[in-house]
């Protein structure tokens, strides 16, 4: 196992789902073997991968609950290197149905040591908000990969998504780590988005990935079809800059 | 006081907050006396409207956990007929801070009844989850307006936000209506965009508002000065489209 990354971001609508899904296939396809981990209630990855769990088949919420049945919940994608832990709306209630329990926050954690070595990735999409699942993927992953929108609100927010993963390092995860900040609906043409571009990459330096992504509307055809945008229009810039940004990650741990 | 809505979508980033206040700010130019509250603890609305409140000040938060000060957190903005009441990022850990309180969904519901009739229209920016701030929104509102982007994941996301207004209806506020489904970034010349509006109005039929917000940088750009679109560029389609939901509200309601 290589690294297990949360990509999570508070502000809503930035890219987290679309560059979880889109940089899981772009490794997968370079022949690493990936999981990916939906924890959003609202199941975005889980539809977007065309997956549709079947009533009777185990998601997320029953592997949070009563701490088992982890591999049985496990599909797999038409990508061969894929695999997909699919959330549902249950989901929803869990913060209430955990208040009180014993290490709520480290059952992700508990269940992801029964995988061993079987990945080299796993890749955790995270919901809009703070509360017991985001945290649960960060007590578990290696690093966080922030997607950041360029646009003005998206800026704002960021102080405020470092404050609560410096809380989680000190107290719940000492080893978590900034995987990098990737800039994404980047528009060439777009004053604030040329302004996103270089406050960020004045503030966080090497932190911020080489890889941009560019606003694409295959990007945002492609879920409707249950695929990521590489198998949706490989030639298209979505699919080339989510490609650039799994060799970006593959430079870093290659050789691991 | 005509109207108390909630701009409610658990879905991230699909212009509930570039609603929230623009529609606020056309409202307050018709000359409707109009009070924006802010309970996202992102307080883009806040910041969105150009307030920055002080240390000092009283914001959402201490109105929440004191249930008094609610007169005094209130704000002016550069808008004669425009009010806001602040949001700050205190207000993530509310949630927990509020487990176990007795009546704590209806503690917005029972500081908005200290008003009384000084506003016509009271319009509430809800963050992308739903839990107890959305709540306390959603049970002290009259309606919803519920932004849509037009987007494939947007669609997916609706189902889920009727089965919790339901909810809220049968459990916590009889009275709550749908205000309305207002269709948000809208690109003429998008095939995806345009497949999204047919659905929507096929499936919500006169629920949908007739306005359509169309994607315009003028509206992305007008937060980071701090003003409405309606007082960044009031030449621009934002501010059109934006004018012309306000009528639409008044349509239904200026004769109370
Ligand atoms: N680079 C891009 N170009 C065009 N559209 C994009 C791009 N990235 C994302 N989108 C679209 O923008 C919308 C928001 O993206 P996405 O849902 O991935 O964000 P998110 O951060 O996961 O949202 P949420 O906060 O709700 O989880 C989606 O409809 C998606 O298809
Ligand atoms: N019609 C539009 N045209 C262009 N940009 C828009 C439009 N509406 C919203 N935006 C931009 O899109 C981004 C998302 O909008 P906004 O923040 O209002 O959504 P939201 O639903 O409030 O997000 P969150 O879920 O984080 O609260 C913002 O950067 C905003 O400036
Ligand atoms: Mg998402
Ligand atoms: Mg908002």
């Amino acid at each position: 196992l290589k690294r297990i990354m949360a990509v999570a971001n508070q502000k809503g609508g930035v890219g987290k789902t679309t560059s979880a899904i889109n940089v899981s296939a772009a490794l997968a396809m370079a022949g690493e073997k990936v999981l990916f981990i939906d924890i959003d209630p609202q199941s975005n990855g889980t539809s977007g991968l065309g997956v549709k769990p079947k009533k009777s088949a185990k998601t997320l919420y029953d592997v949070m609950l009563y701490e088992k049945m982890f591999a049985e919940a496990i599909v797999p994608t038409e990508l061969p290197n894929l695999f997909v832990l699919p959330a549902e709306a249950d989901l929803f209630g869990l913060d209430i149905e955990m208040m009180g329990r014993e290490g709520r926050e480290f059952i992700l954690k508990k269940c992801l040591k029964v995988l061993g070595e079987s990945y080299n990735f796993i890749v955790i999409d995270c919901p809009p908000s703070l509360t017991l699942l985001t945290v649960n993927a960060l007590t578990s992953a290696d690093s966080v990969l922030v997607p950041v929108q360029c646009q003005y609100y998206a800026l704002e927010g960021l102080s405020q998504l470092l404050k609560t993963i410096d809380m989680c390092v000190e107290g719940l995860n000492p080893h978590l780590a900034i995987e990098g900040f990737l800039l994404t609906m980047y528009e060439k043409d777009n004053e604030l988005a040329t302004h996103v571009v270089k406050e960020v990459r004045d503030h966080f330096k090497d932190k911020v990935f080489r890889s941009v992504i560019q606003r694409d509307p295959y990007l945002s055809e492609a879920p409707g079809f249950g695929k990521p945008v590489t198998m949706y229009q490989m030639r298209s810039v979505g699919a080339e800059n989510y490609i650039e940004l799994a060799q970006e990650l593959l430079g870093r741990y290659s050789l691991l």
